[in-house]
Parts: structure tokens; C-alpha cells; sequence
């Protein structure tokens, strides 16, 4: 563990306790995109699948089931609860997700370290979790008045896998032989999808206005 | 180097 990884972690543990903060207190998703919340659902349920079979920490367990049980009670909040649901904008939630998954499971399939199934579900989780975003920024630039713990879930979201690359660069020069171009393209592009937010959520930031993303 | 000593990452 290094500080990189810890910071990514903490920043990632913050992201879903914004969102759940904000679904649970005012009982509301306005701007949440329920697919996003699908797609990271399915991420942590393939990644995760040795969490019964490999002990690694109790920390590294703890966090499992954390993201385990919080992306799966958010995508119950917005589907079944009875009050959050009627804030949910299923009529602008379009991206069809399910054509983010094919193409993921298909690369998974051809471009992976080992052809197991545990493997190939890890290197599936890897490729989802990189675009996994899509619905929701396709969601902001929809409904335009984004707000600011809708912004403050995303940016910590994006944020957290920035710093794993950092994680990832302090291990290459730490520990021998750390090479692994799956993980760090995915990460790289899962983060780079987040170049414009950025650009935006710090110019809102630093000009004090209202987050908004061009159309 | 296999996966395995990222498998500690989450």
C-alpha cells in the first residue's frame, strides 16, 4: 500500500458516500444516471469474485463489500424506492449500456493475461469500469443545472482513478518487474474521459459559478 | 509478472 493507492481509495470510498449522502438525505437522484450506477454494480461484482476465495486484508475485504454494497443499494434506491424513484429522469438516462458491455466482454475475451474465467471477468471489470461513465456525463450535458454533490460524485469518481495511476507509476519504480499495460491503458482512458469535466468543474470552481457543460 | 500483484489493488 502507498500513499497514492490509499489517496485513490479514500477518494473512490468519499465518491459513493457523496452519492449515497445525497440519494439517502434528500431522498432524491435528479441528475444521477441509473446506468452509470448498472455499469459499476456489474465492475465491482466481476472484479471482486475472490473475495470469498483469496483473503488478501481485512482492509482490502472491508472495501470489497463497501463498494459491493453500495453500488447495488444505490441502484436499488433509484429503482425501487418509492420517493427517490420519481426523481430519477429515465426519459433523458438513454445511453444504451448494454453496447458498452458487449464490446468490453469481447476484448476481455481476445486481450487478457490468462484465459480463466476469474481472469477474463477481472480483465471485463477493467475495460466496463473504464467507460462506465459515459451514461452519466451524457447525462450532464443533458440536463445541463448540475448539482454541486452530483459534480462533487463525479469528480471524486474520476479523481480516484488518477491517483491509482499514480499508484501505479510509484510501484513501476518500486517494485521489480511491475508492468501491466491492461490495467494502465484502461486507467488511463477511464481518466481521460474525464479531461473536459475537469476542465469545467475547475473553471466553475475557480470562478465561482454554477457547474454547467456545454452542450 | 502476473495479475496476481495487483489482485491486493481494488
Amino acid at each position: 500500500m502507498n500513499i497514492f493507492r490509499l489517496a485513490g481509495d479514500m477518494t473512490h470510498l468519499a465518491s459513493v458516500l457523496v452519492l449515497l449522502l445525497k440519494i439517502h438525505t434528500i431522498k432524491s437522484c435528479a441528475g444521477v444516471s441509473l446506468k452509470t450506477q448498472e455499469l459499476y454494480a456489474l465492475v465491482f461484482a466481476t472484479r471482486y469474485l475472490d473475495i470469498v476465495t483469496d483473503f488478501i486484508s481485512v482492509y482490502n475485504t472491508v472495501m470489497k463489500l463497501i463498494f459491493l454494497g453500495s453500488s447495488f443499494s444505490i441502484v436499488w434506491y433509484i429503482r425501487h424506492h418509492r420517493v427517490v424513484r420519481r426523481s430519477y429522469d429515465k426519459d433523458q438516462d438513454t445511453f444504451r449500456h448494454y453496447l458498452l458491455m458487449i464490446p468490453c466482454m469481447l476484448l476481455a475475451l481476445f486481450v487478457h493475461e490468462k484465459f480463466t474465467f476469474k481472469e477474463v471477468m477481472w480483465t471485463f471489470s477493467l475495460y466496463l469500469e473504464a467507460v462506465a461513465i459515459l451514461p452519466q456525463l451524457v447525462l450532464l450535458q443533458r440536463t445541463r443545472n448540475i448539482d454541486n454533490l452530483t459534480g462533487q460524485y463525479v469528480f471524486l469518481l474520476g479523481a480516484y482513478r488518477g491517483l491509482y495511476i499514480f499508484n501505479w507509476i510509484y510501484r513501476y519504480f518500486t517494485e521489480p518487474h511491475f508492468v501491466h499495460w491492461i490495467t494502465w491503458i484502461a486507467g488511463v482512458v477511464q481518466t481521460l474521459l474525464y479531461a473536459d469535466f475537469f476542465y469545467y468543474y475547475f473553471e466553475s470552481w475557480k470562478n465561482n459559478v454554477r457547474l454547467q457543460l456545454p452542450a | 509478472s502476473s495479475n496476481q500483484d495487483l489482485k491486493d489493488e481494488l
